[in-house]
């Protein structure tokens, strides 16, 4: 085999291009820098401000909570532009893409935000456990982000992993009415290969990448679990969702 | 398009880093 051909093919070339658009694109379009979040990391919610926010009316911390994700679902439809190859997708692929995957890579990228010592998440500025969303009325769902969050940083992805991973799962030939399926999976592999060249230089241990996959499920099972939630959600406070709730996260979860 | 008029909006804004 041609030593300057990576995986199927592609050469290494190519790989470490896509591999470096992509990380460019993640590390432009983070919320927050690995700096930012390491500095705040032990600044958590005092027990007062848990209080509060526990003491607070469900629709208003569901909408708080709408706000935050909306926020940073804007910051992946940036990350998805800024991907070599997906605004050359057509526009009902990429729509289609980003409604179906936004929030799990919202997902993917909670991780970096997480703080696995502490079971604590950045929220509106500090780091809160699960208890600062019980008001929510939604337990399950919670408890099941927190774990996932966990799951994955015991992973130890460095930036460039959770990059490519995040592109991985954005675009996915597993979404239904795909116009150009064959189209979205050239470029889907060619994400994978650049994922799994990159965790081979990283991680000594080749289950890694194995691992990260069998988390898919779980995210796709999250993505579920929030819209159930929210239908239901809505079924009881239909003028908050209609009326308070960011305009981009009804189009996109469509209660 | 006219379903997802604000994703369509965002994918055709040209956003620079400095924008985020």
């Amino acid at each position: 085999q041609d030593p300057q051909l990576g995986h199927n093919n592609v050469s290494m070339g190519e790989l470490d291009r896509i591999a470096q658009n992509i990380i460019k694109s993640h590390l432009e379009t983070c919320q927050y820098t690995a700096d930012e979040l390491q500095q705040l990391a032990w600044q958590t919610h005092s027990y007062e401000e848990v209080k509060i926010y526990q003491s607070k009316p469900r629709d208003v911390l569901w909408q708080q909570c709408a706000i935050q994700i909306t926020h940073a679902i804007q910051y992946v439809v940036e990350f998805a532009k800024r991907i070599s190859g997906f605004m050359e997708l057509c526009q009902n692929d990429q729509i289609l893409l980003l409604k179906s995957g936004c929030l799990e890579v919202v997902l993917v990228r909670m991780c970096r935000a997480f703080n696995p010592l502490n079971n604590t998440v950045l929220f509106e500025g500090k780091y809160g456990g699960m208890q600062v969303f019980k008001a929510l009325g939604c337990d399950e769902l919670v408890s099941a982000v927190f774990d996932f969050a966990k799951s994955l940083c015991s992973l130890q992805l460095t930036e460039e992993e959770i990059a490519l991973f995040s592109a991985a799962v954005l675009i996915s030939t597993d979404r239904p009415w795909l116009m150009e399926p064959r189209k979205v999976q050239k470029l889907q592999e060619k994400i994978y290969f650049a994922l799994q060249h990159i965790m081979q230089k990283n991680h000594m241990d080749e289950d890694t990448l194995a691992k990260l996959i069998s988390r898919i499920p779980t995210l796709s099972a999250l993505c579920t679990l929030h819209t159930e939630e929210l239908q239901a959600f809505q079924q009881l406070h239909p003028e908050t969702v209609n009326v308070l709730f960011p305009p981009l996260y009804k189009e996109l979860f469509n209660p | 398009k006219e379903k997802h008029k604000i994703l369509h909006q965002l994918l055709q804004n040209n956003t620079s880093p400095g924008d985020l």
